[in-house]
């Protein structure tokens, strides 16, 4: 553990506390993808399987815990208690597009073939991907409120954090993970349009996040 | 590959 991964983890955290409180208090899912949640969802079931296996830390444990719990406590309110303002119209991203050629790529690319290690690897690609259904809603509706950019900025934030927490352990102790720092790069790439936007539309400008 | 068996990232 050192301070990125620390860092990387507590942005996590503050992204998915962000968007729960978000929703709850609003009572409104208005402008966010409930795609992207459901993908998330996954990705959380498939990687921290290994919660019933193997035991690492109370740290690690507890996280993974609350990872799952406010991920589809999120889904729920998405979907169940706020069904009525969620924009289904324009959170149309085809997610196939990308179950697919992750599952596959899982399949070609990963470390053992068992089911564990293939599920993990599902896990570490369609993450570096589940984004797409919310970035691609907020350019059809051309907006997206303050806080929907503060949770993506900090969702942004946590895996730039790691590929730093990898920086430093392949220095201090030669760790190298290729498929999660690939699958980390990928991902955080895909969030440098937003951080751009981020900072020049809402740290500097109006609170709101208009798309040109 | 410089398999990572071990999980201990979240």
């Amino acid at each position: 553990m050192n301070i990125f991964r620390l860092a990387g983890d507590v942005s996590h955290l503050v992204a998915i506390i962000i968007l729960f409180l978000k929703i709850w208090k609003s009572k409104s899912c208005a402008g966010i993808s409930g795609k992207s949640q459901v993908l998330f969802a996954l990705v959380f079931t498939s990687r921290y399987l290994d919660l019933f296996t193997v035991f690492i830390s109370a740290y690690n444990t507890i996280m993974k815990l609350v990872f799952l719990v406010l991920s589809y406590a999120t889904v729920y309110l998405i979907y169940m208690r706020f069904r009525g303002s969620y924009d289904s119209e324009n959170d149309s991203f085809r997610v196939e597009f990308l179950l697919v050629p992750v599952t596959g790529l899982a399949f070609l690319e990963n470390y053992a073939f068992t089911p564990l290690e293939i599920l993990w690897t599902f896990s570490i690609f369609l993450e570096a991907v589940a984004i797409m259904p919310q970035l691609f809603m907020i350019t059809k509706t051309g907006e997206a409120e303050s806080i929907t950019t503060h949770y993506l900025f900090f969702l942004g934030l946590y895996r730039a954090l790691y590929l730093a927490n990898w920086v430093w352990r392949y220095h201090t102790e030669g760790f190298f993970d290729q498929i999660a720092v690939v699958s980390g790069v990928v991902q955080t790439i895909f969030y440098c349009d937003f951080f751009y936007l981020y900072v020049t539309r809402v740290l500097r400008g109006s609170g709101k996040m208009s798309l040109p | 590959h410089t398999g990572q068996c071990n999980k201990d990232e979240l």
